[in-house]
This record gives structure tokens, C-alpha cells and sequence, in this order.
């Protein structure tokens, strides 16, 4: 589904190069369950753009589905990631004049099944109960607390059944009973429909949910194993 | 140093109120290091900004130093803050056209030491080399992974050394190696300066680092009780 081959980040700031991703080669297949852990400054979040489409390498190439989109342009990936993928951001990104079910309702514009506003509204209502804030719709993201934005931006991310997910830490800043819910609602994805999910995580438990580990330290992947599973 | 009695806080909206903290007491000594914990939603950071001054309660008190505080204006709250009070933000709140150093420096100018800008750059310099990032200085919040950015409010809290540091979730974005320096950085700070340290987390092992854990459910507190230190 997804191979990078020798892929490169450096950053340019005035005369100073900052490299960031130093040579990354991976292949992964649909249906994969995958955590990608490493420390703080690492290059995940710099990875994840890359292949979430929403950066450019500054080397190497990327393929996706048989195609190579490494130069893409930017309104080309935009397509891209309206029709394939599906991205948490670690920072969550909500928009903050629009509410919680308008924020999950969003991606629903650029669906081909074309729905009625009052269906777009029901899938988000729906999407937003599975994530425990059924009772927080009208809420805007200022009047959320912080895992509960998280959730909005996970269900906002699997509001179009994306066949890929991209989520960068996904559970940082929810408790462990709720961190469980969204891991088992991932696992259930992952197991029956078939959704590819790459998740950034800290967490040794959330780690332990996936299939494979990859591990990445200073821009270079250091271990890419399966994982002793449960 | 700290008390509050039957505070509670509920927002409207609209016509709807929505009760968040349903009348909490509690009473926190100098040189404590306290974890606040509970479910996402539960009122944690609600209840933070109502200790940190930067928002008021709807019913209760709170004496802060012998002091009842809860009715201050927003002008005395903000200098009570700026004398008294570190605050590590959930969503850090970094400026984001100011670079590391700047953000950090910043508090400096509420400092009654009165320091040059080129004292007030060294020491910033010197905070940022604590938590990691000596080679960040100049990078703005952008240019930051999540867990640099989230240090950077670390140093921020920090630099005018306050008697007492509100951390939410302060480790959240931090592999374990970064947290466990940040939390010895603490432990440190609390035991040799003897700063009051209330941080929540998600995290049960950063709350076993704290000597006293306080459980908070539904707006209300459920337990609080020594931890079974190591
Ligand atoms: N301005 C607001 N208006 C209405 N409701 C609000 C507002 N701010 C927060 N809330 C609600 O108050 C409740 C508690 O929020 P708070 O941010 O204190 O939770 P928390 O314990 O910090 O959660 P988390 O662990 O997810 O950060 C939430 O249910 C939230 O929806
Ligand atoms: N726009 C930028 N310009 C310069 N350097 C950058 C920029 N964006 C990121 N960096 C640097 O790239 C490195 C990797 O950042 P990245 O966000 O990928 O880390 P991460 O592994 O996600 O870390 P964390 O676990 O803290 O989220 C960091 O050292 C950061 O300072
Ligand atoms: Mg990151
Ligand atoms: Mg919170």
C-alpha cells in the first residue's frame, strides 16, 4: 500500500540547515495496525506529514497505492487526502468558530455519496456518540476540555471511512479507561473493515495495541518489528 | 498555604447550564507535590484555572497565603499570577510569532529583579538548557515538535522560580526519558527550593512521583490520599 524509499526532511532556517529525517525506507500493507514510537524531537510528527500527504520530502520517494507522489502539488495532495486519508493531528487542529458536530461534519463536503445536510448532521452526531461525547455536540472547542477536542478531531477523522488513518498520539491527553475505548474502537476498524492505521505513540500500552513497531530515533528508523502481541 | 471550600463552577450556555464542579474542598500545605487525576472531562483543568487565578468560581472560596481570593478583579488576579504563580498550560498557549528564548524570557518582565535584557536572554538560555533544548533558542512554536513545544511552557512556568507551579498534564506529549527528567527536574525543585507542585496527569506513573494524589470524578473529588511513594 505504502513504500518510502530513502526519504529525507531538512529544514532551512536562513543559513542553518536543521536535518530532520535522514534517510527513511519502509514498506507497509493494507490492513496494517502499526505504532511508531521514539523520542521527543525524534522526526514522528515530521514522518506522519510526509506520508499523511500534507508535506513534501525534501529527498527520496514515496509511493501509494502503485503511485509515486512525492512531487505531487499541493492541490493534488489536497485530493489525495480528502479521498484516502484520514489524519489526528497532535495538536488537533479543530476550527475554533465552528462547533463539535460542524468540526466532524466537515470532511463529509468532499464525499462523493453527496449527503442532505440533515444526514451529514446524523453521521456526525453518530460519530461523536461512539467517541463518548454525545452530549457535547453543540459545544465549541474552547468550551471542550482537551481529550475531549482530541476525540473530536478522532471522529472527525473517520467521519469518511478513510481506507488510511494517520493518528499522532491519539490517547496524550485522555485517561486510561478512555484511551482503551479509542484503541478498541481502532482495533475494531483495523479488524473489520479493513482501515490501515499508523498511530504515534508515547505510550508502551497504546504501542502494545498494534501489530508492528516502528521505531524511529534521530531522523533514521532504529527497530521495524512485529510486535509480542497479546 | 492553599484551601478552597464548596467551589463550584458552572457554565452557560444559552439557556442550558452546564455544572462542571459540584462543590470541591480541599487544602494544600507549602512544599507539597500533588497529583490531581480523573477521567477526561472530569473537571481537572476547570478546576486548575479556578487555582492558578486565571478564572473564578461560581460559588465557594479560596484562600490563597490567608487570603480569600475568589472574588478578585481580573487586574488583581493577573498580578497575583505574575508575583505568585507558574502555569504550564494543556495546550501550552506558547506566542507564536516569539521565539523559544523570547516565550521564556517573557515573564522576566514582570520580575521585581529588574534585569537587563541580555541577564534576562542568559537566564532564559539556561532554563531552555534544562529541559532539553539548548539547541532550540531560536526556533518558533512552529518550528517545534509537540514535546519541545511543551517544555518550552515548562521553562516558561518556571523561569521567575514561583512558590507555586500548576502543571497540566505537563508530560503528556514526552517519551518516558523526557518525562522522567522533567518530573526529577520537579522533584528536585520541590525539595531543594521547596516550590508547591500541583501537576495533573493521565498517567499513573507520573502520579507516582507526587506524594499526595487527589481523584476527581464528575466534579467532584472521589479520593485524596498519600501515595504509596516508592
Ligand atoms: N467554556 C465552557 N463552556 C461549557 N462547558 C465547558 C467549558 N469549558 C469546559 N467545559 C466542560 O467542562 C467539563 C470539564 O472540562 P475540563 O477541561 O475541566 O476537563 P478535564 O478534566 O481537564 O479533562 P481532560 O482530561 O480531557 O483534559 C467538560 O465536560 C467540558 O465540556
Ligand atoms: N518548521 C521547522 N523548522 C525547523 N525545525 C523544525 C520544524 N519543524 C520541526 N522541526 C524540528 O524537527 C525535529 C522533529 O520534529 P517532530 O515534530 O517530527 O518531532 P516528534 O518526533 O513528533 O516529537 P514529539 O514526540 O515531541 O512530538 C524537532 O527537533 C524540531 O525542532
Ligand atoms: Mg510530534
Ligand atoms: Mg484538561
Amino acid at each position: 500500500l505504502i513504500t518510502l524509499h530513502g526519504i529525507e526532511k531538512t529544514y532551512q532556517m536562513g543559513d542553518i540547515s536543521v536535518p530532520v529525517l535522514k534517510g527513511i525506507s519502509l514498506a507497509i500493507r493494507q490492513g496494517e495496525l502499526i505504532a511508531l514510537t521514539g523520542s521527543s524531537g525524534s522526526g514522528k510528527s515530521t514522518l506522519m506529514n510526509i506520508l499523511g500527504c500534507l508535506d513534501r520530502p525534501t529527498a527520496g520517494e514515496y509511493w501509494l497505492e502503485g503511485q509515486e507522489i512525492s512531487q505531487l502539488s499541493a492541490d493534488e495532495r489536497a485530493l489525495l487526502r480528502n479521498r484516502k486519508l484520514g489524519f489526528v493531528f497532535q495538536s488537533f487542529n479543530l476550527l475554533a468558530r465552528t462547533s463539535a458536530i460542524e468540526n466532524v461534519a466537515m470532511p463529509l463536503s468532499y464525499s462523493t455519496e453527496n449527503l442532505s445536510s440533515s444526514e451529514a448532521r446524523k453521521r456526525a452526531a453518530e460519530m461523536l456518540g461512539r467517541v463518548g461525547l454525545g452530549d457535547r455536540l453543540d459545544h465549541y472547542p474552547s468550551q471542550l476540555s482537551g481529550g475531549q477536542q482530541q476525540r473530536v478531531a478522532i471522529a472527525r477523522a473517520l467521519i469518511n471511512h478513510p481506507p488510511v488513518l494517520f493518528a499522532d498520539e491519539p490517547t496524550g491527553n485522555l485517561d486510561s479507561r478512555t484511551s482503551e475505548e479509542v484503541l478498541q474502537m481502532f482495533e475494531q476498524l483495523n479488524a473489520e473493515e479493513g482501515i490501515t492505521i499508523i498511530m504515534v505513540t508515547h505510550d508502551p500500552k497504546v504501542a502494545g495495541h498494534a501489530k508492528q513497531i516502528i521505531r524511529i530515533e534521530d531522523g533514521l528508523i532504529q527497530d521495524n518489528a512485529a510486535a509480542d502481541g497479546p
